[in-house]
């Protein structure tokens, strides 16, 4: 097995606390980046799009366009589809350019397919928003090092706005 | 005189006139996404407009809300955003992307981010005032995240991220201070907008460094070739450079524009709250900007301005106002005492090549 990212920061952030263990039965949904093609190609044809000085300066391609370029390989699909199957992901749903797959599994299942997993709930931010995230790393099959980027919905916790009044209000009783 | 930044005040000092609205004839549309479990109110951006909104033509609510739109308080940000894109932006079709992760399991940005890669028309203008330290994500998510914000770019959608308010930021590596850049923030493919203040804090003056306006060099991404010229003039230029050992002077370098920051009008909840700070005020006003000179471009034929860098560097920022005095804050230590990068002719890392003039802006952008 192989670690797809084990340079991913997994300390809790400010603000946030673990409620414990998620119970095996529960459902998650998991996000699968799978890996595209002729990325190189993408980033010419951006350069010649946006370049004014090129001929091609303003003929954007259309999502179909950048579909065909990118979806992943039968093979990547193809494997990636069959390890999901094997291990009981069910109502996965793809995007247009088929490079991302969005499955939904029991949490048992889940730390079966994705071993170092270990799912907990969260609460934290402005919003007391309730997460369920992994402390530990996961790791995938070696098999699966050339079909997929990182699976989404382990590690990262929902942004928080940086936005501030200035100057800060003052609280009252606090003013010397 | 004012007591405050208000859609006037904006308007005044990009030089809007009352015309420089969109034509409603157009397809053209913008959007700004949110991710955090707060929402704009429709009631609130009545109100917004009632207070501040009288002297321009703009419409009356958001067109169109994807994703899940929660019944719960109104966020500043949600309301900020929303209220200064459709004020720059005046009388264009705006979006909202809502994406507070549906279930408990998803990334709110990831969602955000395969939203795009699954609706063939999008509005032009997108712009997003999320980021994350660099040195906290992966290389095998920010390599990927990069990667769609390419096929954005193909597709010739405009994004705009908030440079951050930490100034140059700070972290400690091996004992050692360091700046600390932020993502997507440095990403080569999207266009970054930094934060600026009035030079005059009450009335329409030229304006200066905001010091909390995000800015450095990534730590992940090579220079692009589109800034090696304005970078490298830079570099060899300051005066007041940091020490080399704090930044990666071969990274790619942000921002790449700005605009006012600083003490901004927002309603939220009903309630008018003054003062609100950030470049994520910053980045919708650009963003409107842009969207205005898209509906010049589009009802003469031509192309959306699509990702922006290659020409904004070429042309040298024409059409913006320079900002040249003030610099941003870092670590507070003995070495760089709290200083990260300070602004000067031409582009930096502060202010990039400056704020939206609109008349100036829109005649260099127009053709071809």
């Amino acid at each position: 097995s192989y670690s797809p990212e084990p340079d991913q920061r997994r300390t809790l952030p400010p603000g946030w606390v673990s409620l414990g263990r998620a119970d095996p039965e529960e459902e998650l949904s998991l996000t699968f980046a799978l890996r595209q093609q002729n990325v190189e190609r993408l980033s010419e044809l951006v350069q010649a799009v946006s370049d004014p000085s090129s001929p091609q300066y303003g003929k954007y391609l259309t999502l179909e366009n950048v579909a065909d370029l990118v979806r992943p390989s039968p093979l990547t699909l193809h494997t990636v589809q069959k390890w999901l199957l094997a291990a009981g992901a069910q109502k996965c749903h793809s995007v247009i350019t088929q490079d991302f797959l969005t499955c939904w599994l029991s949490i048992r299942q889940a730390e079966l397919l994705l071993p170092g997993a270990e799912f907990h709930h969260y609460v934290g931010g402005p919003t007391e928003t309730h997460v369920v995230r992994s402390p530990h790393p996961y790791q995938l099959p070696q098999a699966l090092a050339p079909h997929v980027d990182f699976v989404g919905g382990l590690h990262r916790f929902p942004p928080t706005s940086s936005l501030r009044q200035r100057p800060e209000p003052q609280v009252t009783g606090t003013v010397g | 005189l004012h007591l405050g930044v208000t859609p006037s005040v904006i308007r005044k000092r990009y030089n809007l006139t009352s015309q420089d609205v969109g034509s409603g004839t157009s397809n053209n549309s913008q959007a700004c996404a949110q991710f955090l479990e707060q929402y704009f109110h429709d009631s609130d951006l009545a109100q917004f407009m009632r207070l501040f909104g009288g002297n321009f033509a703009h419409q009356a609510s958001v067109a169109r809300v994807v994703g899940q739109q929660g019944r719960g308080r109104a966020g500043i940000e949600a309301s900020l955003d929303v209220q200064y894109l459709m004020s720059a932006g005046a009388n264009i079709s705006t979006w909202v992307y809502s994406s507070p992760g549906r279930h408990e399991g998803q990334e709110p940005f990831l969602q955000w981010l395969m939203l795009l890669s699954n609706e063939s028309a999008l509005p032009h203008v997108h712009t997003v005032s999320y980021g994350d330290d660099e040195d906290s994500l992966s290389s095998a998510y920010i390599q990927r995240v990069n990667t769609e914000l390419m096929k954005a770019a193909a597709r010739g959608l405009t994004l705009l991220f908030a440079s951050g308010d930490s100034g140059a930021g700070c972290w400690s590596v091996s004992g050692r201070h360091q700046f600390r850049p932020t993502f997507p923030a440095s990403s080569p493919y999207v266009t970054t907008v930094g934060g600026t203040s009035f030079q005059e804090p009450f009335l329409i003056t030229n304006e200066i460094v905001d010091y909390i306006s995000g800015g450095g060099f990534s730590n992940v991404f090579p220079r692009p070739s589109y800034q090696e010229e304005a970078v490298t003039k830079f570099l060899s230029s300051s005066p007041h450079l940091p020490p080399s050992s704090y930044f990666n002077a071969s990274g790619r370098a942000y921002p790449d524009v700005a605009a006012l920051s600083d003490g901004y009008w927002v309603v939220s909840n009903r309630v008018p709250i003054p003062w609100v700070s950030g470049t994520s005020a910053s980045t919708p006003v650009f963003g409107g900007i842009l969207s205005l000179i898209n509906e010049h471009r589009i009802l003469s034929g031509r192309p959306p301005l699509g990702f922006l860098n290659p020409r904004l560097y070429q042309q040298h920022g024409a059409g913006l106002f320079d900002v040249t005095r003030g610099c941003h804050e870092s670590c507070l230590d003995e070495e760089v005492e709290g200083q990260g990068f300070c602004s000067g002719p031409g582009w930096d890392p502060v202010t990039g090549w400056g704020t939206p003039n609109f008349p100036a802006l829109l005649k260099t952008l127009l053709n071809p």
